[in-house]
C-alpha cells in the first residue's frame, strides 16, 4: 500500500457516499445518469467475486463490501424509491454499445483465461468507459448541479492517483499490471474535458 | 503473457 492507492481509495469511496447522499438528502437523482451507476455496480460485482474465493486483508475485503452495497443502493434509489425523480429521456445512452464490446475485448485480451480472471478484465475494461452514460448526460441537458461535479470530481481523480500508484509500485515493486494501466489511462482521459471546465469554472459545469 | 498478477487493488 501507498499514498497514492490510499487516497485515490478514499477518493473513490467519497465519490460514491457523495453521490449516496445527495441523492439519499435531496430525495432527487435529476441530473444523475442511472445507466452508469448500473455499469458500476456491474464493474464492483464482477471484480469482487474473488471475495467469496480469497482474503487479501481486512482492508480490502472491508472497502469491496462497502464499494459494493453502495453501488446497488444508488441504482436502487435511483430506479425504485426516487424513480419519479429519474430524468430517464436524458439517459440515453446504450448500455449494450460499451458492454458488448467490453465483454468481446476481454476475452481476447486477459492474462489469463479463467472464468474470474475474464471477468476482473472485463470489471477493468468496463470501469474505464461507465462514467460515458454520465458525461453524455451531461452533455445533453447541458449543465450538472454543484455536488454532481464533485462527485465526478472524486472519481476522476480516484483513477488519476492509482496512475501514480502504479508508477510507484513499478518503481519500488517491480509489480505492474499493463491491462489495468492502459484502462486506468483510458479512464482519466475521459475527465480530462471535465476537470479542465471543473478547475476553471467552479461552479455548476455547462459541458 | 506473464503470469496473470495478484489482484490485490480495489
Amino acid at each position: 500500500m501507498n499514498i497514492f492507492r490510499l487516497t485515490g481509495d478514499l477518493s473513490h469511496l467519497a465519490a460514491i457516499i457523495i453521490l449516496l447522499l445527495k441523492i439519499w438528502k435531496t430525495r432527487s437523482c435529476a441530473g444523475i445518469s442511472g445507466k452508469s451507476q448500473i455499469l458500476f455496480a456491474l464493474v464492483f460485482t464482477t471484480r469482487y467475486l474473488d471475495l467469496l474465493t480469497s482474503f487479501i486483508s481486512l482492508y480490502n475485503t472491508t472497502m469491496k463490501v462497502i464499494y459494493i452495497g453502495c453501488a446497488y443502493a444508488t441504482v436502487y434509489l435511483i430506479y425504485m424509491k426516487f424513480k419519479a425523480t429519474y430524468d430517464g429521456n436524458h439517459d440515453s445512452f446504450r448500455m449494450e454499445f460499451l458492454v458488448v464490446p467490453v465483454g468481446g475485448l476481454a476475452c481476447l485480451v486477459n492474462h489469463d483465461f479463467s472464468f474470474l480472471e475474464i471477468l476482473w478484465t472485463f470489471s477493468i475494461y468496463l470501469e474505464s468507459v461507465a462514467i460515458l452514460p454520465q458525461l453524455f448526460m451531461i452533455s445533453k441537458t447541458g449543465e450538472a448541479e454543484t455536488i454532481t461535479t464533485h462527485y465526478l470530481f472524486f472519481l476522476g481523480l480516484y483513477r488519476a492517483l492509482y496512475l501514480f500508484n502504479w508508477i510507484w509500485r513499478f518503481y519500488f515493486e517491480g509489480f505492474f499490471d499493463m491491462i489495468a494501466i492502459v484502462a486506468g489511462m483510458v479512464q482519466t482521459i475521459l475527465y480530462c474535458d471535465f476537470f479542465y471546465l471543473y478547475v476553471t469554472k467552479g461552479q455548476g459545469i455547462s459541458l | 503473457w506473464q503470469h496473470p498478477p495478484s489482484h490485490d487493488e480495489l
